[in-house]
């Protein structure tokens, strides 16, 4: 299985400026961004995975547009191992 | 030990699980559930959905779950779904009742090639697994394939993106299924698409806001959607954010919600089902069951406003 080292974002754009800024980095490819729930509405949080090689260039970009975020999920490796635990306890 | 009622619907479950859980249902209740094989995806696996029916072809509700893989909790909230449609028939009096004028179809898993791959494979995949010649990239969005505004604005072109609607619409064995039932059968009055994350009630319109449409349709969704509201929130105090998806979220085209409701199908909605707002796609298997029971109260609300305005 494939791993996911690295983090869940969550940010807070706060106006369609942000929201237009937060949805071009979708498409760069070497960031391999992952968005989870998009950027949509000044105010409602939008959820990103972002790969452990990312993580300093993506929070860097986000402090330097002032836009707010929080880390949703610390290891998503971690929820996963969790995950697939449960699973193959239930199986057996 | 799972074949007498026992199978412990708080875990993940792989698809064989699922599939195995659907046919002890219908074994269990004989009289009233039965699979229909709707379609075979691109990998050939089989589209069963269950029909519960106390007789004879009557007016339907289509409960659909799974179409996105990654949303692991929506296909683990259909099979107790399905349980407790079943057991419920000749206890509850209101399911009794709508089971007894309407036939209800649940479809477990819409895109079994995306779950099976998200669970052997990756676990961030959400799309199907058909191929496009010329792209290094497999798979389309069949939340934006369908046959209605198709390739208008949002939608996306890129192959390689998570919400790709590829060249033409329906091109997706598991969007042309549910198309073509909804055709032959002629008699659905309601789809109900459930989701993960994010808790939504969501009705139509997403290629176009609302203002443009009919306004007195949009009354009729506005009330189903009040009357849902109470229910989901009475069990755990989940509060759900409720209107037309480009009101809420964005403009789309090609989405399943206005296809069905353009279709002629006025309770056409999506429920984007309970999470903790911390774990996403990732919810914990102990939540699974809160996440069913909460959305069954809602499903069995709007179940039983159509069975009281019908049309």
């Amino acid at each position: 299985q494939e791993t996911f080292v690295g983090q869940i974002l969550e940010i807070i754009p706060r106006n369609e400026e942000q929201i237009k800024n937060l949805v071009e980095l979708e498409p760069k490819e070497h960031l391999q961004l992952n968005f989870w729930k998009s950027p949509t509405i000044p105010g409602e949080t939008a959820h990103v995975r972002v790969p452990f090689v990312s993580i300093q260039a993506v929070k860097v970009f986000l402090e330097s547009q002032g836009i707010v975020y929080f880390i949703m999920m610390e290891s998503v490796q971690v929820l996963l191992d969790k995950k697939n635990e449960e699973m193959l306890l239930y199986q057996r | 030990r799972e074949w007498n009622g026992s199978f412990n619907f708080e875990t993940y479950r792989i698809l064989e699980e699922i599939s195995q859980e659907m046919n002890n249902l219908v074994a269990e209740h004989p009289g009233l559930g039965r699979k229909v094989n709707i379609g075979y995806p691109f990998e050939n696996r089989l589209m069963n959905v269950l029909k519960f029916s106390t007789g004879g072809d009557k007016l339907a509700i289509w409960l659909g779950a799974g179409i996105h893989a990654w949303e692991w909790v929506t296909q683990l909230s259909s099979p107790w779904t399905a349980s407790k449609i079943a057991s419920d028939y000749g206890n509850d009096p209101s399911i009794t009742l709508i089971l007894d004028i309407m036939d209800v179809f649940l479809l477990p898993v819409t895109n079994p090639d995306g779950y099976v791959l998200s669970q052997t494979k990756t676990h961030m995949y959400r799309k199907t697994r058909s191929k496009l010649s010329g792209s290094l990239c497999v798979g389309v969005d069949p939340k934006w394939n369908w046959d209605t505004g198709f390739g208008g604005p949002g939608a996306n072109n890129n192959s390689c993106s998570n919400s790709y609607h590829r060249p033409s619409a329906n091109s997706e064995v598991e969007v042309k299924s549910l198309e073509d039932f909804t055709k032959s059968h002629g008699e659905v009055k309601a789809i109900i698409t459930l989701h993960s994350y994010s808790q939504l009630f969501l009705f139509p319109w997403v290629y176009a806001c609302a203002e443009s449409h009919n306004f007195d349709e949009l009354e009729i969704k506005n009330e189903v959607a009040q009357e849902n509201a109470q229910s989901l929130s009475s069990l755990h105090g989940t509060t759900y954010k409720m209107g037309p998806v480009c009101l809420l979220m964005y403009q789309g085209s090609g989405g399943s919600i206005d296809w069905f409701n353009d279709s002629g199908i006025k309770y056409s909605f999506v429920f984007a089902l309970r999470d903790t707002g911390l774990y996403g796609f990732l919810l914990l298997a102990n939540q699974t069951l809160p996440t069913a029971k909460g959305t069954w109260l809602g499903l069995k609300t709007i179940m039983e406003h159509i069975q009281d305005h019908p049309y």
